[in-house]
């Protein structure tokens, strides 16, 4: 859970994010 | 006959098949996995020249569907997948309020998480 | 058994609701709901396939009960996860 939650954190501030959306976490999700 | 190629084999594979210094994508290689939770922080390595670094994201808008299968059916971890996929997509237009959560809570029982 | 499971997984999105809060806590970045749900239901999935995985590496050691040792099966395919879990593992046991 931590993994994907910091996955998604990262994807979302990569696109300049203050919020992790299911958009962030649909692009971690397949390497995840 | 010895789990090697033959020399015909060879010659046929790197006529036809083996990328080589000629192609423009001289070899493909998956990501790294590597995992940031646990303090692993691997250095993003420059992709070397002509090497195609793979994408298991690129295609996700594919993946929502489970695809045509030949002989072998897709595993349960692929359909697991999938459906992860389609409730991601079903939940993209949700604004505030999230249609999974509404289902769920009513079975909330605080002596099952603890 | 419909009721059973859908408890299993409010308790599972319930946790899964902490954990992303203190992630967020810690990286200053928010979770919507929808994201929440998605890493919830990934991971009832994902318990789904290590329960199957479980009972068969403890069959395969021709054991009636899953131990430690399944569960670091489970984290075979990565060395840091699979270093987090023995340690983790040694610390239990202590």
């Amino acid at each position: 859970v931590v993994e994907a939650a910091v996955r998604g954190v990262q994807q979302a501030q990569a696109e300049d994010l203050d919020i992790v959306d299911v958009d962030q976490l649909e692009k971690v999700l397949p390497q995840l | 006959k010895d789990g090697f190629l033959s020399e015909e084999e060879f010659n046929l594979w790197k006529r036809l098949y083996r990328l080589g210094d000629g192609d423009q994508v001289k070899g493909v290689v998956l990501p790294e996995p590597h995992f940031p939770s646990l303090q692993e922080d691997a250095m993003p390595k420059e992709p070397t020249a002509g090497i195609r670094q793979l994408s298991l994201s690129e295609w996700r808008l594919w993946q929502d569907h489970p695809l045509p299968t030949h002989q072998v059916d897709h595993s349960d971890r692929c359909h697991h997948f999938i459906s992860v996929m389609q409730m991601i997509e079903e939940m993209r237009q949700e604004e505030d309020e999230c249609s999974y959560e509404r289902k769920i809570k009513p079975f909330l029982r605080m002596e099952d998480v603890r | 058994q419909f009721s059973h499971r859908q408890r299993l997984k409010a308790a599972v999105h319930y946790a899964v609701g902490r954990l992303c809060s203190e992630v967020a806590l810690d990286k200053q970045v928010q979770f919507n709901k929808q994201t929440v749900a998605a890493i919830a239901e990934v991971t009832f999935r994902q318990c789904e396939n290590f329960a199957k995985d479980l009972e068969m590496f403890a069959r395969h050691a021709k054991r009636s009960t899953v131990t430690t040792e399944d569960v670091k099966l489970l984290a075979r395919r990565s060395n840091s996860l699979l270093k987090y879990i023995t340690e983790k593992n040694e610390e239990i046991a202590q």
